[in-house]
């Protein structure tokens, strides 16, 4: 899946979805966020 | 600077709600929470991060949660 | 906590480089600096901005960095 053309709220809500605990998804910290995400939907 | 910010740096941080900051009243800190700036300390980080740049750091809190100017200055 | 540790909080951070934080040398420093972390405050920014997650952050470190579990742990 591809996140980059996602807006910040779109991976925010992911990550939640995915119960993923989390900051704000900001410049500094989506990349992060965006690799959780890999895993999640790997595993 | 405000009676608020006043109380605010009369003790450190720790885990004080976003409303606790000058400027940040309930509607826009409903909408820092929801973009996951719910403590104080979070803001400081992004202040932080965009290396203490005020005009980045109202730019931010424009786009965030639509602060006006005198929110912003505060 | 290492010598440099101790250092490090003995007086206020200011506008210490990233290298006077502990567990970051040359390397790691320069890799930081690269990207925008030249400061010490930075990443204590991106600390804050990741709700203080000592997981989150170690992962973030060696995203950032390459710093290994020792490093990331200094």
């Amino acid at each position: 899946m591809n996140f980059s053309n996602k807006t910040d709220k779109e991976i925010a809500e992911l990550l939640d979805q995915y119960m993923i605990k989390h900051g704000p998804v900001v410049g500094s910290t989506r990349k992060l966020y965006e690799k959780k995400l890999h895993e999640a939907l790997e595993s | 600077t405000s009676q608020k910010h006043k109380e605010f740096v009369a003790e450190p941080m720790g885990e004080k709600a976003v409303m606790a900051l000058a400027g940040i009243g309930e509607v826009l800190g409903k909408r820092l929470e929801e973009k996951g700036f719910d403590k104080a300390y979070v803001v400081l980080g992004q202040f932080l991060v965009l290396k203490k740049d005020e005009d980045f750091f109202r730019e931010w809190l424009k786009d965030t949660c639509g602060a006006n100017a005198k929110q912003q200055f505060d």
